[in-house]
């Protein structure tokens, strides 16, 4: 904006391209601009009034943050999903650490049983945020696990049962039907219960990620995002793409590999980094 | 696909019997359209497609009877040019020390037993070196791989990745090492310094920067950064397996001038393969 005497071409490009430097995509960056374009014209905008009309025009994909919102006095069942090496496994130890705090009696489902030293990986976040896991042994069946779980925290009065997956692309439909195999397994074991599906995202990964929530919508019916490593220089832009096409929200962030390093989605502050 | 974009454009405008350089803008339009969605960083597509502007002029394409194809024959010379070339083999030295960087969770772990299951099928004897003190079970994570692979792996308890490199190399009768490093952010002054510090110290022979082939527009400031902080060798795409068009390759390559030495397509410890130019370069055309 600064050194544009009006909102001409030039500036639009400037702007376009910080969109896309951002992960924001082709098709939504388009969106913007063609608003602006449109905008400045009908409303004589000028160079000043544009980062805040960029600004609401891309909260408005966003809508008002969702958090996670866990149900009191009801069991709750939280499912955390994506590809490797999103950072499924540290968000369940960061989530557990948060509802522990929260007054909640969290339970951790060690359901990675196939990839190396997966459980022994959770068990120490499990430890860290002072919560139990359930865990059978490394290749066993993680359907056994989830249904394990699910029954030991109906057992042990745990209000919220957390269940780590194995990352898994989406494009491998033996490991997407496993992963809706679990599902109808809590569907069907816990079906009073509250739901809460998770894709964990990276930050840094491009237009994949509109993939990734298309097809993990599909097989599992998420229910919100959590974007991972928004501690790095990546922008995580791909999120208003999967907020326009598939109406899923982010729910949280992660902004580190402590336990404390977990954040509610705050759109307001999300544009506005986009820019920083 | 790109290609019936491309001939589309100029059969339209031929349609309206002229070929001109506004058509040539056309279709180089449609070329940047397909790599930004193939996640190439913009600031590579533009110079990218200067290049191809020059070389389409250059080449007399508009005279030319089928302008559409040529100008997609020069896309794709210009895209495996880019990519690049020779076979690079792996450096050797005795032993040979390979460092393994890169972004967390990209698969470094497991791209260093992939590795070290290719050098043992080469006849070679490799060691795997768990450097990373941080990550819960990572050490743990490592030894399971190396079990599976009958690769030794040398572990220390509450030692420094530079101590424990160190004894690594004290150990003698490997001829390679391969160490695993901590995922960390380039911008991470310390961790970065911890890497920089093992450089020197060691004088790696590699430097193989693990980059996840899903990587979207961020893949060109972590790339310049890791390369201008250790000089890196080469670079080891990874989930090659999955649907995403792979555009980071072409921006990493491009940034760094390192070439890509292998492709990591799948969880095995067998699914390591080497960098295919033409491969990669109809993927991310798309
Ligand atoms: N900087 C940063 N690193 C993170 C964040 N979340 C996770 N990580 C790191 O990312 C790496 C992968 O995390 P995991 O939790 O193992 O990821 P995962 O999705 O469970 O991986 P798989 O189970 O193998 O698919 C680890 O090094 C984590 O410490 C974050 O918000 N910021
Ligand atoms: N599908 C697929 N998965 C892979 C590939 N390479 C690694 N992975 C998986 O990606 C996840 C992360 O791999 P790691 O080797 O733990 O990654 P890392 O870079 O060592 O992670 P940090 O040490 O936390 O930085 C694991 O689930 C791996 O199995 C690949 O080529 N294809
Ligand atoms: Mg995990
Ligand atoms: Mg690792």
């Amino acid at each position: 904006v600064l050194g544009h005497t009006r909102v001409d071409e030039d500036l639009l490009q400037d702007l376009e391209e910080i969109l896309l430097e951002s992960d924001v995509g082709v098709s939504v960056s388009e969106e913007v601009i063609d608003h602006l374009r449109k905008k400045a014209k009908a409303a004589q905008l000028s160079p000043e009034d544009i980062p805040e009309e960029m600004g609401n025009y891309l909260e408005g994909y966003l809508g008002e943050g969702t958090p996670i919102r866990l149900e009191r006095g009801k069991f709750n069942v939280v499912m955390v999903v994506g590809v490797n090496g999103t950072g499924k496994t540290t968000t369940v130890g960061k989530l557990a650490n948060r509802f522990q705090a929260e007054g909640f009696k969290p339970l951790i489902a060690a359901a990675d049983t196939f990839r190396a030293a997966a459980i022994e990986q959770l068990e120490i976040w499990g430890k860290r945020a002072d919560v139990p896991v359930i865990r059978h042994k490394e290749g066993g069946d993680s359907a056994a696990v989830v249904f394990d779980s699910i029954k030991a925290g109906q057992a042990r009065g745990a209000d919220v049962l957390l269940i780590d997956t194995a990352g898994r692309l989406h494009n491998k439909a033996n490991l997407m039907s496993e992963l809706e195999k679990i599902r109808r397994i809590v569907d069907r074991e816990a079906p009073d219960a509250y739901h809460e599906v998770l894709l964990v995202l990276d930050a840094t990964t491009g237009q994949n990620g509109l993939k990734q929530a298309e097809v993990f919508k599909e097989i599992v019916k998420l229910t919100g995002v959590v974007l991972t490593k928004l501690d790095g220089t990546a922008k995580g832009g791909v999120i208003f793409s999967i907020a326009r096409d598939l109406g899923i929200p982010v729910k949280a962030i992660g902004l580190g590999e402590k336990l404390e390093d977990l954040k509610d989605f705050n759109p307001k502050l999300f544009v506005k980094a986009l820019f920083g | 696909s790109l290609s019936e974009k491309i001939q589309a454009v100029f059969k339209k405008l031929r349609n309206q019997g002229k070929i001109t350089e506004e058509s040539l803008q056309e279709a180089l339009r449609e070329v940047r359209r397909a790599l930004l969605e193939a996640d190439v960083n913009l600031g590579v597509v533009k110079e990218f497609i200067t290049r191809i502007k020059e070389k389409a002029l250059g080449q007399d394409v508009l005279e030319s009877l089928t302008p559409g194809q040529q100008v997609v024959k020069i896309v794709h010379e210009e895209l495996i040019n880019l990519l690049g070339g020779t076979r690079e083999p792996l450096a050797t030295g005795s032993p040979a020390v390979i460092l393994m960087v890169g972004l967390q969770g990209s698969g470094k772990t497991t791209t260093s037993a992939k590795l070290a299951l290719h050098l043992k099928k080469q006849g070679h004897s490799p060691l795997l070196v768990a450097a990373d003190i941080y990550r819960p079970a990572a050490i743990k994570q490592l030894q399971v791989l190396g079990k599976q692979i009958g690769v030794p792996v040398f572990a220390l308890e509450d030692e420094k990745p530079l101590e424990i490199v160190r004894q690594a190399l004290e150990q003698g009768g490997h001829d390679t090492l391969i160490v695993d490093t901590a995922g960390r952010l380039h911008i991470d002054e310390a961790l970065m310094g911890e890497l920089h510090g093992l450089k020197e110290t060691f004088k790696p022979q590699e430097i193989l920067l693990v980059v996840d082939a899903m990587t979207g527009q961020d893949a060109v400031k972590m790339s310049e950064a890791f390369n201008q902080t250790l000089g890196l060798s080469g670079v080891i795409l990874t989930k090659m397996d999955g649907d995403t068009r792979g555009g980071a390759a072409m921006s990493v390559r491009k940034v760094t001038g390192c070439p890509i030495k292998f492709v990591a397509a799948g969880e095995k410890l067998d699914a390591l393969e080497p960098f295919h130019p033409d491969r990669i370069a109809t993927r991310i055309l798309g």
